[in-house]
């Protein structure tokens, strides 16, 4: 309770019509920026918490994260694991397929492995070079690993083990996937 | 590959024509449908606040300055990216705008995510950046439908209201605005065209067939309506970037209920990203 109350209280603030529309005074906006990004750290302790009890792969919650800044394309943890997990919660009552992005350093191949062990197709895609441009972004990310999450089920998760490749063997994989693809 | 530039197939799919990149041919279930995507800015008002028609555009009220003006460079290649998942088409406008037109496999909508920023400050003109999607010849008879905070869709009609007579409308663009908090959609009765939005801005449609949607601005003179301030954020130095997606959606009105219903749920409650890194690294089976 202590570690959601905040953001339920930010989010409480948040209704103010100055928050909604935008029309309150900067320094007002960077202190609810402030008190949002405190309240969801917050939050994301028991997320992980939570999930560390259910998810496979997810020893402790300190070793649990979330990426705040996917929106800028930018991930610490896709971007300088060698492997990781990658748990997706369906906060829906029905099962959704998700496109998933994440940020890796280009000239990198990865693996991801569904929760029934089957390897998925990935796609490697570069990022526009706005993004690379975007004034305050501190990533080695020039590309996005892209690849779809099936059906999630509803009000629950399905783990990815997320694996980065050794170049040698990616070109091998894919030089015998070619070749099965031409015969 | 910088062509051909299309996405998709003839079930679901867009062509860019080769001499100009805001131009484009949709396909909907074997239909062809011209469509025209462009970005463009109004200039915001100046003025002393002294009078109603000498009130500047700011944080509470939008007020242009003329036409939207295009911004841009339409000689700029686009290039696309094709692959297994997903196939985009990347467009750099000019410094501060740029996109990317995507559609993921078997999905039911075209995707385009919106890069805008930092609006530049040196003519300390503001400008208000808009996204507009236009179908030619499509008849909507000047009416549209907003979403009330994502729930039921309100009919619009331009330089309409239904409590009260609308003598002269004096703001034709401003006067025509609605907050679009997750849809905006046009229908001849047989079809409906829709853009959803990621988050809440202003938007209309002015003309027949045209949808526009704001989504940043930045502006360098205080409305004089009680903030006190101008609207120009900044960060690091250089005012803010926004990026997000419009959802473009196209079909038969009976089908297209469905699909903008279950596409915005899946789009504004989106599955939450929990990431654990392995100390060591381990295989599937020691894993499971």
């Amino acid at each position: 309770e202590p570690k959601i109350t905040p953001l339920r209280e930010t989010m409480g603030m948040m209704q103010h019509h100055d928050a909604i529309t935008g029309t309150e005074k900067q320094h007002v906006a960077n202190d609810y920026a402030r008190l949002l990004s405190e309240a969801m750290e917050e939050c994301e302790e028991a997320s992980c918490t939570i999930l560390s009890g259910l998810a496979a792969g997810i020893e402790t919650s300190a070793d649990c994260k979330t990426c705040q800044l996917l929106n800028i394309s930018q991930c610490e943890v896709s971007e300088h694991s060698e492997q990781f997990v990658l748990t997706l919660y369906n906060p829906l009552s029905r099962p959704v397929t998700e496109f998933v992005r994440l940020p890796i350093p280009s000239e990198t191949a990865y693996s991801v492995v569904d929760p029934s062990g089957q390897r998925l197709t990935v796609q490697f895609v570069p990022l526009p070079s706005a993004v690379l441009r975007i004034p305050g972004r501190k990533s080695s990310a020039t590309s996005e690993l892209v690849f779809q999450a099936d059906d999630l089920p509803p009000l629950g998760y399905k783990s990815y083990l997320i694996t980065k490749e050794p170049s040698s063997s990616y070109l091998n994989r894919l030089r015998a996937e070619r070749s099965a693809q031409s015969e | 590959t910088e062509s051909p530039l299309d996405l998709g197939d003839r079930r679901l799919g867009l062509t860019i024509d080769d001499s100009d990149p805001r131009r484009f041919v949709m396909y909907v279930d074997n239909e062809e449908i011209p469509l025209i995507q462009e970005f463009l800015y109004y200039k915001s008002m100046v003025g002393d606040n002294s009078k109603d028609y000498k009130r500047a555009s700011g944080a509470y009220i939008f007020r242009p300055d003329g036409s939207p003006i295009p911004v841009c460079d339409n000689q700029k290649k686009p290039q696309r990216v094709s692959g297994p998942v997903v196939q985009e088409i990347h467009r750099e406008c000019n410094e501060w705008v740029s996109q990317v037109i995507r559609l993921y496999n078997g999905d039911d909508n075209i995707e385009f995510e919106w890069l805008v920023g930092p609006i530049p400050n040196d003519d300390k003109i503001g400008k208000e950046v808009i996204s507009r999607f236009r179908i030619p010849f499509y008849k909507n008879n000047q009416t549209f439908y907003t979403d009330s905070n994502g729930r039921e869709m309100l009919k619009r009609i331009l330089n309409y209201r239904p409590s009260f007579t609308l003598r002269e409308n004096v703001e034709n663009v401003t006067g025509n605005y609605y907050p679009i908090t997750s849809r905006i959609s046009l229908t001849d009765q047989q079809t409906r065209f829709s853009v959803l939005n990621d988050r809440s801005q202003g938007g209309s449609s002015l003309q027949d067939g045209e949808i526009e949607l704001m989504v940043h601005r930045r502006i360098f003179v205080d409305d004089a309506f009680g903030v006190d301030e101008a609207l120009n954020e900044t960060a690091f130095g250089v005012g803010l970037v926004a990026r997000g997606h419009h959802y473009l959606t196209y079909g038969p009105v009976d089908k297209l209920f469905e699909v903008e219903r279950l596409l915005a749920q899946r789009k504004l409650i989106r599955p939450q990203y929990f990431f654990t890194k392995k100390h060591s690294v381990v295989s599937y089976k020691d894993l499971k």
